[in-house]
């Protein structure tokens, strides 16, 4: 129903009113009191009648901010931009104050009246926005009353204002939100994942800035309430995120706006691979299936976190006959993956098949059919299967090690079905193909851990035993791109590298590939400088 | 090696809403606290001046090498901040004591005349932040139920 | 070959390597840490001067 002029200047009246009151000093010492009085306001004034006056008070509260917003900042001189932005933040954070303060006491202690509340506001606000939006990005206009005024292009800012400001203040340790911690939370983390980048790219920096602000890293991964959980949020808001830059940065397109993006993002990640590795070690699986196999330095990143409590030996002062004796080198790592369900199950039953049976030779050879995806060059197969179907094969063959009593080793890994999948996916895929699944055994090249470990001699073992040179040469590619790239660099890479242009028996140096050109021949001597 | 991907369906779509949103990138005050009484205005400095705090300025030895009017400063002007807390920590260190009904700083001048479980009666220095200046006040009663 | 992290503007100090860099953080798009007056303290409420 529309919106009528009567409950319209309503609502304008009772938000004026909070506006001149919750700046005094009165309402600032006693705030559930100025509350009190708006609430009876409010209630003379027939506005929380109904859950669809409320719902509906609400919008219009937030499209009256938002439009005080639009009217600031539309014709702003730069030289008027902080007084004229500090004019827009009166208005929204008063708002959010009455919003926050309604929350908080509201029904006693019925928490999930309170919980219900922040929900409707928050869905409010982000269907306000993704509507505005919509209409100022795209030109669409389906729903946009025609009174509105036409604002011109989309500012982010007092959506950005309103959701941040929110947070703080219904984040703060509170004793009165304390048993409801958690679902404001979840109510944020909803909010966040509704307004990701894929969905409103208009507020797609507005939106990182939420996502790194200090505040919410602190809630989120801090000083959590419910850390397994949280973190569990704070990676899928991650992902959205790469999801949306992924596509950029595969076709290498880089504008301005893309690299400040970009470079946000590094940030971001930094401050987590620093403050909480364990995260990244975590979820490193699901987040580097989002990333493009070509960004190697943002992959890096990720791979190369390890747990704060951990202390790495020094990969240039190992040989690799003692990184065989590291004891972190036999421990499984904590991953927040469910591995039998990365795959579909058709494909998991007939792997289970070969790897339990080893006899259809059949199953082999339509391997690659199971990845292929299309024909058009660089996107022909399905990175997300590849990696599975890695993963998957590398987890059972060290259960398998395991079971016999012995430990992972370039001998007790070779000559296994398992073996069977990698050197056959070498053999039968093209360059593409081979480039995807080394991409794949390459990202578990990490901290000390049984995975590191036992992919790490899968590649030596096909580097060792690859009939073509162009194999040795993909494996070599593989690691050294990622070792060229500046720092940092996986502890699991760097032991790889070192080993296999050190060990006699790869006979690496040998290789045409070393010398194809004076400048990779440079290169790859820096590097094993560096190494050796 | 895998070469350029085809772009996506909505490439151009997000690709022109973040260019536009690249000229309205958010600012450090829009997820900041409003300062009413002095509100933040960023300027432009010569590229010469330092740029970033010292690396160590969060900490108490760093406050501590503040002259007192630094610290005050600090104190009213940056209310509600880790500085003022870090201010009101070395003006207690270097002996100044905050009065909460008077709303300042004192410091003893000499040993008091008169202590007793209530009150504490001699000379101090004061400051004053309405003249913004350190004031010399004799025969003072400082009530230990103002003291913070 | 990639962005140089140590430029990226965050306090990379390996000798402080167990102070948390969120406390600090400025954002994405913050070439420097928060300085100390941009951090919220819970302060003494008589601190609230203004």
């Amino acid at each position: 129903e529309e919106d009528t002029p009567e409950m319209c200047g309503k609502v304008e009246t009772i938000l004026r009113d909070w506006i001149a009151l919750c700046y005094t000093p009165m309402a600032q010492k006693e705030p559930q009191q100025a509350l009190a009085t708006m609430i009876h306001l409010m209630h003379e004034q027939g506005v929380l009648a109904t859950d669809e006056l409320i719902t509906r008070f609400f919008r219009l509260c937030t499209e009256l901010c938002i439009d005080v917003g639009y009217r600031l900042l539309k014709n702003e001189p730069a030289a008027l931009t902080t007084v004229v932005r500090q004019r827009c933040y009166y208005t929204l954070d008063a708002f959010v104050k009455l919003t926050c303060l309604m929350v908080k006491h509201s029904d006693g202690t019925q928490h999930q009246t309170k919980i219900n509340l922040l929900k409707k506001v928050l869905n409010i606000v982000t269907s306000v926005l993704h509507t505005d939006h919509e209409v100022m990005v795209y030109g669409t206009n389906g729903h946009l009353h025609p009174a509105k005024i036409v604002r011109g292009d989309f500012q982010a800012m007092p959506y950005h204002r309103i959701i941040i400001i929110m947070f703080n203040e219904l984040t703060t340790p509170d004793s009165s939100l304390e048993p409801i911690a958690w679902p404001i939370l979840e109510a944020f983390g909803q909010a966040f994942f509704i307004l990701q980048p894929r969905r409103c790219p208009g507020f797609a920096y507005s939106w990182l800035d939420i996502i790194g602000h200090r505040n919410v890293i602190a809630r989120l991964l801090g000083d959590s309430v419910d850390p397994l959980r949280t973190s569990a949020m704070y990676t899928q808001l991650l992902i959205c995120h790469l999801k949306f830059l992924a596509p950029f940065l595969r076709s290498l397109e880089m504008p301005k706006s893309v690299h400040q993006l970009y470079k946000g993002t590094l940030r971001v990640l930094l401050v987590i691979l620093h403050d909480f590795p364990e995260l990244l070690c975590e979820y490193h699986y699901v987040i580097c299936d989002t990333i493009p196999p070509n960004c190697v330095q943002l992959r890096n990143l990720v791979l190369s976190a390890y747990p704060r409590n951990m202390r790495l030996p020094d990969p240039f002062a190992l040989t690799y006959k003692q990184v065989d004796t590291i004891p972190d080198m036999a421990t499984e790592p904590k991953m927040c993956l469910n591995i039998n369900a990365i795959m579909n199950a058709e494909l998991r039953a007939q792997l289970d098949n070969y790897l339990l049976t080893r006899s259809s030779v059949d199953f082999l050879q339509r391997l690659p059919s199971f990845l292929t995806i299309s024909s058009l060059p660089g996107n022909k197969y399905n990175t997300t299967v590849v990696n599975a179907i890695v993963l998957y094969v590398g987890m059972r063959a060290i259960e398998t090690v395991n079971k016999k009593g012995q430990s992972v080793n370039i001998h007790t890994i070779a000559h296994s079905a398992f073996m069977d999948i990698f050197q056959n996916l070498t053999v039968q895929l093209d360059t593409e193909g081979r480039y995807l699944v080394f991409n794949a055994i390459a990202n578990q090249l990490r901290y000390p851990n049984v995975h590191t470990h036992y992919f790490s001699c899968v590649f030596l073992f096909l580097f060792q035993h690859a009939d073509a040179p162009q194999i040795k040469e993909q494996i070599t590619r593989i690691l050294f791109e990622r070792l060229v790239a500046l720092r940092p660099h996986p502890w699991g890479l760097l032991i790889t590298f070192i080993e296999l242009i050190t060990g006699p028996q790869y006979d690496f140096w040998a290789n045409d590939f070393t010398k194809c050109a004076p400048e990779i021949e440079r290169l790859f001597q820096n590097v094993a400088n560096t190494c050796v | 090696p895998l070469g350029r991907a085809p772009p996506i369906e909505d490439h151009d779509k997000h690709l022109n809403a973040l260019e536009m949103a690249l000229q309205r990138i958010p600012q450090p005050m829009d997820s900041e606290r409003p300062r009413s009484y002095l509100p933040k205005m960023p300027c432009t400095t010569p590229a010469f001046y330092p740029q970033q705090a010292p690396s160590n300025s969060d900490s108490m030895e760093y406050y501590l090498r503040l002259s007192p009017e630094t610290l005050f400063f600090t104190f009213y002007y940056m209310e509600g901040s880790r500085a003022q807390l870090i201010a009101a920590k070395a003006l207690k260190k270097l002996s100044w004591r905050f009065h909460t009904k008077y709303l300042m700083w004192f410091q003893r001048h000499e040993e008091p005349k008169q202590i007793t479980d209530d009150f504490e009666e001699g000379t101090y220095i004061y400051f004053d932040y309405e003249k913004w200046s350190q004031r010399k006040k004799e025969q003072f009663r400082f009530e230990y139920r103002y003291l913070e | 070959l990639g962005t140089d992290l140590t430029t990226l503007g965050l306090n990379l100090n390996l000798n402080d390597s167990r102070r948390h860099l969120y406390t600090t953080f400025g954002g994405p798009w913050a070439d420097a840490p928060c300085r100390t007056q941009d951090l919220d303290a819970k302060v003494p409420e008589e601190y609230l001067t203004n």
